[in-house]
C-alpha cells in the first residue's frame, strides 16, 4: 500500500446506504422498534417525547437510563438485532 | 420475559413448520439441522412438539429473503436487522423470515459441508495442510477441473480425507433442475452467460441454467455461495480478486479503506477503480441456529425480554451451547406449561403370560399345538418398569404413600399393603400438569397437605388439582448458587429441611422463608450418610438418604441402622 495518501470515503455502488446522522439514526430506531409512536389510533399526534422514548429503550436494553443519546445508546442502536418491535403497537 | 398482548399462543402443542427456501450460504442439510435444533431448544423445556411439513400450510412458514420480501417490514441489507417473526395465528402469523443479505453460518465463520469425496459429507477443517501449504478456505489447487475442495481433517497430506466444497459446478439448489450443476455458457433471453447471474430476478439471488439454453429448456437452479465469495455489494457470490487496485493503491487482502463503518470489503476484479465490482468479505457471520431459536420464540408467543442473557433479548450475540436463559424457560412455560413425560418411545407391550406347557412334565399336551398366551397385566414399556430404574429423580411420601419420580413418570407404593407391589407408572403431567418432567425433590406439607415440587431453580405448589408456580427458589431465601433442591425432610409442623450439595436449609413453610442460621453442613447434623445423597425423605418415622441404588436409613436417634437397596427394600422388586 502506498504511504502518505489520505483516506477518502466513497459511495460504493449497490451499497445499502446507512450514512445517517446520529439523531436520524436514533429517531428511526425509536420509531421502528415502537418506542416513539408518532400516531395514536385516533390519528392524533402522540406526546411521547424523545427523551422518554430513549429512557424506555435504555431500560429495555439494560442500559443506563439517561434519556440522552449517549455513546452506549448509539452503540446499542448499531448492533445487529431482531426486527420485531420491542414495544408492541 | 414478555408475551404478546392477549398472551397469543398456539391452541395446540403439536406445532408444524415448513422450510420454504434456502440461503446460498450453507448447505441445505445444515440449514435444516439448524432449524431442527432451534425448535428442539423450545421443545426441551415445554410440552410442544414440532413436525416438519414438506408441502401445504404449516403453522410456522420459514423463508429467506432480501429487502422487500413480501411483507410490510423490509430488511435493510447486511447487518442491522437479521430476521423477524410473527406471533402465533393464521396466515402470516407465526411465520419467520431471515434476511439473506446476512452471511448465515453457525456463528464462527463459513460453515462448509462437503459433498462427495471420501469424508462422507463431513465439514471442512480450516486451516488444513495440503502439500505443505496451509489453507484457510476451500481451494482448487491440485485439481484440473476447477472444483473447490477441502480437507476434513487438519492435515490432508497425512489423512487424505477430503470432500468438495459448494460450487455451482457441482450442484444447484432450489429451482426446477433437481440440483443439477450449472452449464456454462448458457443462454438467457438471447444473451450468453458464463457465470451465475442475478439478471431476470428482483430478489438478488444468483442463478444459472442447467442446460446450455434456458430459453429453450427453462431449467434452472440457484447457485450456492462459495466460502470465499463476497456478500452484498454489487458482486454477490463472486470471489475476491487479490491483489486489487482501489483508489490507486494495491491491496492483497480485504480492507475497510473507503468505508466509514469499518466493514471489510474487496474488489472482485483486479481493479476496483475501473470495474467498480465489490462485496463484503466473509466474516464470522450470524448463527442461523441462534437467530432461528430467537425467532421461533416469537413464533411461539414470546416478545423481547429485557434480560441481557436471555435468548429473547433483541440484540444478537454469539454464545456456545444451550441458549435458553431461565427467563426464556419461564416465558415459554408460562404460555404452554412445563415439559412432562419422557421422550416419545414406541410402546413395547410387556405381558405376563401363563407358561407354555412343558412337554416333559405335561405329556398329555400336544407340544406343537399353538397356544395363545394369556395376558394378565396391562401393556407397560419395560423401560418404564420401576424395578428397572437404577436411580430415581426423587422419592417422597404423598398422602401416606411412597412416590417414586423419574422422567415425567411416577410410581407409588400403597401404604400398609406392600404385598401388592408398586403401582404405576403414572404420568406426572396428568396429575400435576405444571410440574416439569424432572422433579429434583418434593414434599407434602403435613399441615396444609400442599405438595411442593422442586425442579432446578424453580418450585411449584399444588393444592389438590390447583397448582401455583413456577416460582424461583430464591424467593424462599435460598442463595442463587443453589442449582437444585435435592431432598426435603419434614421436621415437625411447618418446618422442612431442604438439602442441596453438602448443605441444608430450614424452610418455614408458613412464612415461605428460610430460617436464619442456615445453611448448615449435612454431615454435622446427619453423620454417617453420603454427603452427595440425591434423595432425602422421611418414611414411617425414619429418614432415608439415597445415592444411586442404595439408601442409608437413619432412626430417630440419628443413627444409621441400615444400608439397603431401594429396589428390593422399598420397591419390593
Amino acid at each position: 500500500i502506498s504511504k502518505g495518501k489520505k483516506t477518502r470515503y466513497i459511495t460504493f455502488p449497490g451499497d445499502v446506504l446507512k450514512n445517517l446522522t446520529d439523531s436520524e439514526l436514533a429517531e428511526n430506531y425509536l420509531k421502528r422498534f415502537g418506542y416513539l409512536n408518532t400516531e395514536h389510533r385516533s390519528g392524533f399526534q402522540s406526546m411521547v417525547s424523545t427523551d422518554k422514548a430513549l429512557k424506555r429503550m435504555q431500560r429495555q436494553l439494560g442500559l443506563e437510563e439517561t434519556g440522552q443519546l449517549d455513546r452506549a445508546t448509539l452503540e446499542a442502536m448499531k448492533q445487529p438485532r431482531c426486527g420485531v418491535p420491542d414495544v408492541a403497537n | 420475559y414478555q408475551t404478546f398482548a392477549g398472551d397469543l399462543k398456539w391452541d395446540h402443542n403439536d406445532v408444524t413448520y415448513r422450510v420454504l427456501n434456502y440461503s446460498p450460504d450453507m448447505d441445505s442439510a445444515l440449514i435444516d439441522d439448524a432449524f431442527a435444533r432451534a425448535f428442539k431448544v423450545w421443545s426441551d423445556v415445554s410440552p410442544l412438539t414440532f413436525t416438519r411439513l414438506f408441502d401445504g400450510e404449516a403453522d410456522i412458514m420459514i423463508s429467506f429473503g432480501r429487502a422487500d420480501h413480501g411483507d410490510p417490514f423490509p430488511f435493510d441489507g447486511k447487518d442491522g436487522l437479521l430476521a423477524h417473526a410473527y406471533p402465533p395465528g393464521e396466515g402470516l402469523q407465526g411465520d419467520a423470515h431471515f434476511d439473506d443479505d446476512e452471511f448465515w453460518t453457525l456463528g464462527k465463520g463459513p460453515a462448509v459441508k462437503t459433498r462427495y469425496g471420501n469424508a462422507n459429507g463431513a465439514m471442512c477443517h480450516f486451516p488444513f495442510t495440503f502439500e505443505g501449504t496451509s489453507y484457510t478456505s476451500c481451494t482448487t489447487e491440485g485439481r484440473t477441473d476447477n472444483l473447490p475442495w477441502c480437507s476434513t481433517t487438519a492435515n490432508y497430506d497425512k489423512d487424505k480425507m477430503y470432500g468438495f466444497c459448494p460450487s455451482e459446478l457441482l450442484y444447484t439448489f432450489g429451482g426446477n433442475a433437481d440440483g443439477a450443476a450449472c452449464v456454462f455458457p448458457f443462454v438467457f433471453l438471447g444473451e450468453e452467460y458464463d457465470s451465475c447471474t442475478t439478471e431476470g430476478r428482483s430478489d438478488g439471488y444468483r442463478w444459472c441454467a442447467t442446460t446450455s439454453s434456458f430459453d429453450n429448456d427453462q431449467k434452472f437452479g440457484f447457485c450456492p455461495s462459495r466460502d470465499t465469495t463476497v456478500t452484498g455489494g454489487n458482486a454477490e457470490g463472486e470471489p475476491c480478486h487479490f491483489p486489487f487496485v482501489f483508489d490507486g493503491r494495491t491491496y492483497s487482502s480485504c480492507t475497510s479503506e473507503g468505508r466509514g463503518d469499518g466493514k471489510l470489503w474487496c474488489s472482485t476484479t483486479d481493479n476496483y477503480d475501473d470495474d467498480k465490482k465489490w462485496g463484503f468479505c466473509p466474516d464470522q457471520g450470524y448463527s442461523l441456529f441462534l437467530v432461528a431459536a430467537h425467532e421461533f420464540g416469537h413464533a411461539l408467543g414470546l416478545e423481547h425480554s429485557n434480560i441481557r442473557e436471555a435468548l429473547m433479548y433483541p440484540i444478537y450475540r454469539y454464545i456456545e451451547g444451550f441458549p435458553l436463559n431461565k427467563d426464556d424457560i419461564e416465558g415459554i412455560q408460562y404460555l404452554y406449561g412445563g415439559r412432562t413425560g419422557p421422550d416419545p418411545t414406541p410402546p413395547r407391550p410387556r405381558t405376563t403370560t401363563t407358561p407354555f406347557p412343558d412337554p416333559e412334565t405335561d405329556p398329555t399336551e400336544e407340544p406343537t399345538k399353538p397356544t395363545t398366551p394369556t395376558t394378565t397385566t396391562r401393556p407397560v414399556d419395560p423401560a418404564q418398569d420401576a424395578c428397572q430404574m437404577d436411580k430415581f429423580d426423587t422419592i417422597t411420601v404423598i398422602e401416606g404413600e411412597l412416590h417414586f419420580f423419574k422422567d415425567g413418570l411416577y410410581w407409588k407404593m400403597p401404604s400398609g399393603s406392600s404385598d401388592k407391589g408398586v403401582m404405576g407408572p403414572f404420568s406426572v403431567s396428568e396429575r400435576w400438569p405444571a410440574v416439569p418432567a424432572v422433579v429434583d425433590s418434593a414434599f407434602e406439607d403435613v399441615l396444609t397437605k400442599k405438595v411442593y415440587f422442586f425442579s432446578g431453580t424453580r418450585f411449584w405448589v399444588y393444592t389438590g388439582e390447583n397448582g401455583l408456580g413456577p416460582r424461583s427458589i430464591e424467593k424462599l431465601g435460598l442463595p442463587n448458587t443453589v442449582q437444585k433442591v435435592e431432598g426435603a425432610l419434614q421436621r415437625g409442623k411447618g418446618k422442612v429441611l431442604l438439602f442441596s450439595g453438602e448443605n441444608f436449609w430450614r424452610l418455614d413453610v408458613k412464612a415461605q422463608k428460610i430460617d436464619a442460621g442456615y445453611p448448615r453442613f449435612t454431615d454435622v447434623m446427619f453423620g454417617g450418610v453420603p454427603s452427595d445423597a440425591h434423595d432425602v425423605f422421611q418414611y414411617k418415622g425414619q429418614i432415608y438418604f439415597c445415592r444411586d441404588r442404595f439408601y442409608w436409613r437413619m432412626n430417630s436417634r440419628r443413627q444409621v441402622d441400615r444400608v439397603g437397596y431401594v429396589k428390593y427394600d422399598l420397591l419390593k422388586c
